[in-house]
């Protein structure tokens, strides 16, 4: 789900 | 990880070396916006709740301390260390940055992605990151004659948000589940604000000539 991709973001 | 967002992180990170050469180096922060730095060391603090909780990668947690602690060095050197804090200019430092706070935090209340702890505060750290250089872009305008580490400081900390547009554009464009609007939006409203930065910072290298803002 989207939710985590760009929580991999700093 | 694609090349614009390793870019992006190592432009941040360049920035923020910049700043803390031209402190170290110059035991002078003439020129900084405090408050700008008080915004940055709030927005790593909110963004970066999971440090603890979520791993993600050595990367990924390396460079959340490298930012969370440069920034609160950065803002305790420019408060406490005496011979910087002389050098501050406290009278021109005026923007009243309460208000960024609030409002951002007000709009993370309202627009957010779920409303837990977490996400409200990694909207609001979105938000007051889109914001947080507008004292230091008021200063500049205020003092006229920018330092040559001071430009460089802020043109890098504007580049490294446009090569993270590009990097959403590139996860838009290969990752099917990719939609982060709440970054994607706080992320161009912020390099919107570099805009006349950047307009005055390539005429005056292209004329080699020193950076003025006009007042």
């Amino acid at each position: 789900n989207n939710n985590n991709t760009v929580k991999d973001e700093l | 990880m694609n090349i614009f967002r390793f870019a992006g992180d190592m432009t941040h990170l360049i920035s923020v070396l910049v700043l803390l050469l031209k402190i170290y180096a110059t035991k002078s922060c003439s020129g900084i916006s405090l408050k700008t730095q008080e915004l940055y060391a709030l927005v790593f603090l909110a963004r970066y709740l999971d440090l603890f909780t979520d791993f993600i990668s050595v990367y990924n947690t390396v460079m959340k301390i490298v930012f969370i602690m440069s920034s609160l060095s950065i803002v305790w050197c420019m408060r406490m260390h005496p011979m910087v804090r002389r050098s501050y200019d406290k009278e021109l430092d005026t923007f009243r940055h309460y208000f960024l706070i609030a409002g951002c935090l007000l709009g993370a209340l309202l627009v957010h992605e779920k409303f837990t702890f977490q996400e409200i505060f990694w909207a609001f750290s979105l938000y007051l990151e889109a914001v947080a250089i507008l004292p230091q872009l008021v200063l500049l305008q205020r003092s006229g004659n920018v330092d040559n580490l001071t430009g460089q400081y802020v043109f890098f900390l504007g580049a490294y948000r446009a090569l993270y547009i590009l990097n959403w554009i590139y996860r838009y464009f290969t990752e099917k589940h990719f939609g982060r609007w709440i970054s994607c939006i706080s992320g161009l409203v912020q390099t919107a604000l570099y805009g006349d930065f950047f307009y005055y910072y390539f005429i005056s290298w292209k004329n080699n000539a020193k950076l003025q803002l006009p007042a």
